[in-house]
C-alpha cells in the first residue's frame, strides 16, 4: 500500500 | 489603495470556485502588478498557487502592497449575489479591515455593494523552487476532468504512467479496475483539443483521487491543463488565465 506524502517533505517553509 | 475591476464578475467567481473546496482561509497579496495567493489544504498534501496579473483586469491600481485575509466561504456567499455579467470591482484602503465588492450592471445602471470583513490569517508560505520535471503533458482540461472523475469512482488512488508515446491513467479498486490510455494528438482545427507530451524520463506516479477531484474544478478556468510530473517531487497541475494562472502542487503517494 502506497503512503500519502505531504508537501512539507518537498518544500521548506519560508 | 486597491481598486481592481474585473470586466465580468463570473471570471473571479470561476477562479474562486476553482479552489474554494480544498482551502478555506487565504491571504491574497495585492501588489502593483496583480494579485497572488498561496494556500495549503489542511492535510498539507495539496498546495494552491494563484496569480492574477494586472492585465486580467479591466482596470487595476494598487499603490501599496496589501494583504487581504479572506475566508473563501464568506467570499463565495457575496460572489453569488452578483450577476455573472456585472463588472466587479474590489476596493480596499492601504490598511484594510474589510474589502468592498462593487457589482455594476452598466446597462441597467444597477449597483450592488458588499463589504467583506477581512481576517488575520497566520499561514506559512512554502518556498516553491523551480523543479526539474521528467514529463510534461498538455491536454484538454475537460478531458482530464472526465478521466479523473470516471476513474475516481473505482479507487481512492489514481496512477499516472507516462512512457515515450503513451499517457495512461489507471485505477485499481475493490469493485474493479479501469484505465484510460491517450496518445499525443494534434488537432489543427482546434489546437486546444490537442494532446502534447514531452517525456524526458518515464514516470509512474500515484495520487490521491480526492485531491485530483479538487484539482479538476480548475477546469472551468481554461480549456487546457498543463501537467508536470517528476518521480521525486509533487506534481504540478496548471490552468492558465489570460494573464496569470491557477496552479496546484500535489504530493504523490509512495511506497515506504
Amino acid at each position: 500500500e502506497k503512503q500519502q506524502r505531504t508537501l512539507s517533505e518537498f518544500f521548506p517553509s519560508e | 489603495m486597491l481598486e481592481a475591476k474585473f470586466e465580468e464578475a463570473s471570471f473571479f467567481k470561476r477562479i474562486i470556485d476553482g479552489f474554494k473546496d480544498c482551502v478555506q482561509l487565504v491571504n491574497f497579496q495585492c501588489k502593483d502588478d496583480g494579485i497572488i495567493a498561496q494556500a495549503v489544504d489542511d492535510s498539507r498534501v495539496l498546495l494552491v498557487s494563484l496569480e492574477i496579473g494586472s492585465e486580467s483586469f479591466q482596470t487595476y491600481r494598487c499603490d501599496h502592497p496589501i494583504t487581504l485575509g479572506i475566508d473563501l466561504n464568506s467570499l463565495s456567499k457575496i460572489l453569488r449575489c452578483g450577476n455573472n455579467t456585472d463588472t466587479l470591482t474590489l476596493i480596499a484602503d492601504d490598511t484594510p479591515d474589510s474589502v468592498l465588492l462593487l457589482f455594476e450592471d452598466t446597462k441597467r445602471e444597477r449597483i450592488a455593494e458588499y463589504s467583506l470583513k477581512l481576517m488575520d490569517i497566520d499561514a506559512d508560505f512554502l518556498k516553491i523552487e523551480e523543479l526539474a520535471y521528467e514529463s510534461t503533458l498538455m491536454m484538454p482540461s475537460a478531458e482530464f476532468a472526465k478521466n479523473v472523475r470516471d476513474l475516481s469512482q473505482l479507487s481512492d488512488s489514481l496512477t499516472f504512467t507516462i512512457t515515450k508515446e503513451t499517457i495512461k491513467f489507471q485505477a485499481d479498486g475493490d469493485i474493479g479496475s479501469g484505465s484510460v490510455i491517450l496518445k499525443p494528438y494534434v488537432n489543427m482545427d482546434d489546437p486546444d483539443q490537442s494532446i502534447k507530451l514531452e517525456m524526458e524520463q518515464p514516470v509512474d506516479l500515484t495520487f490521491g483521487s480526492k485531491y485530483l477531484l479538487d484539482i479538476v474544478k480548475g477546469s472551468a478556468l481554461s480549456n487546457k491543463v498543463g501537467i508536470r510530473l517528476s518521480s521525486e517531487a509533487p506534481a504540478l497541475f496548471q490552468f492558465d488565465l489570460s494573464s496569470g494562472f491557477l496552479q496546484f502542487f500535489l504530493a504523490p503517494k509512495f511506497n515506504d
